[in-house]
């Protein structure tokens, strides 16, 4: 799986995310990757978010959407949201993987419960970041 | 006024031992990284839409072997490669998503080509390849996603009820449903 998330200069957000799926994967099985809420979500007010891991999990848990509602109705930073929901929530539901996200105000959260995650970000004026694995 | 811009992006999740992620696949899979960042990030900063960004970024990993996704997407069951895709503008809360597609090249423009062209959110298989052909959308041939290093993974599970994340190796013995 593949995503990206950004803010640009207009103060406006977007997500996107794309996957060939699970290897072996039988009977039309689809992920959260197209589903949104679940594996894809951008709203101005709070968000984007691009998920990856075991779809099935991130579809129960709805888990793109409500990192974007603790932010919009509980108040939580991003950071604050997307721990809560991938290393709680998610984790004690067996999921395995992790997002990247971008808040309004530019705030970026790449948090992940699996063994590795291949992850990149850059925002304006700082150096680029690049990663593998924990 | 304009706002400082940024970007972030993912290629996969899973675990892979450090024996097997060799330094030269560490530095491939960081260069591929990088240059999808770099085109994200001429993009936004040249004015272009968060939007345009995360298309143009997300079309570039598509376009690498390298990962589970367009040219690099992992065989199902029958040794064949279903793709899913979507996009998501922050602005309208417009949404393009598609699943199930096949030998498309660039499953997510054809989300963004829902999202831009459709009176819809989701198409799916079939239908979502029509309108795939009717928005002029690029097609390749089966040979294009093979990958040698996905087909070896697929034959290690081809007989079984397990399956794999992107960058697993490691089985999952779990059956889906």
């Amino acid at each position: 799986t593949v995503g990206a998330v950004a803010l640009d200069k207009h103060g406006n957000l977007a997500a996107a995310t794309s996957t060939g799926g699970m290897t072996n994967k039988n009977f039309n099985r689809i992920g959260d990757t197209p589903v949104i809420g679940a594996g894809t979500y951008a709203n101005n007010h709070t968000c984007a978010i691009s998920c990856t891991g075991h779809g099935e999990y991130f579809i129960r848990a709805v888990v793109a959407y409500d990192i974007s509602c603790l932010m919009e109705y509980k108040g939580l930073s991003l950071n604050q949201a997307a721990d809560l929901v991938i290393h709680d929530k998610l984790k004690h539901m067996g999921g395995e993987g992790g997002i990247i996200a971008v808040s309004a105000d530019g705030e970026i959260a790449m948090p992940f419960n699996s063994e590795g995650m291949y992850r990149a970000s850059w925002v304006e004026g700082q150096a680029p970041h690049v990663a593998i694995y924990k | 006024m304009e706002k400082p811009f940024a970007l972030a992006l993912h290629g996969g999740a899973g675990t892979i031992t450090r024996a097997l992620l060799t330094p030269e696949m560490d530095m491939a899979y960081k260069a591929s990284l990088e240059e999808a960042l770099s085109i994200g990030h001429h993009l936004l900063s040249t004015g272009h839409s968060a939007l345009e960004a995360v298309e143009a970024a997300v079309v570039s990993l598509e376009d690498n072997p390298l990962f589970n996704a367009g040219r690099g997407s992992v065989f199902n069951k029958r040794g064949r490669h279903e793709m899913d895709a979507s996009i998501m503008c922050g602005k309208t809360l417009a949404a393009g998503a598609v699943a199930g597609v096949r030998n498309v090249k660039n499953p997510i423009q054809l989300a963004s080509q829902v999202l831009h062209h459709s009176d819809h959110v989701f198409l799916c298989m079939q239908g979502a390849e029509e309108f795939a052909r009717k928005q002029g959308l690029v097609f390749e041939t089966d040979e294009y996603f093979y990958t040698q290093q996905r087909y070896e993974q697929w034959q290690q599970l081809r007989d079984s009820n397990v399956y794999m994340l992107d960058h697993s190796d490691e089985l999952k013995d779990k059956k889906f449903g």
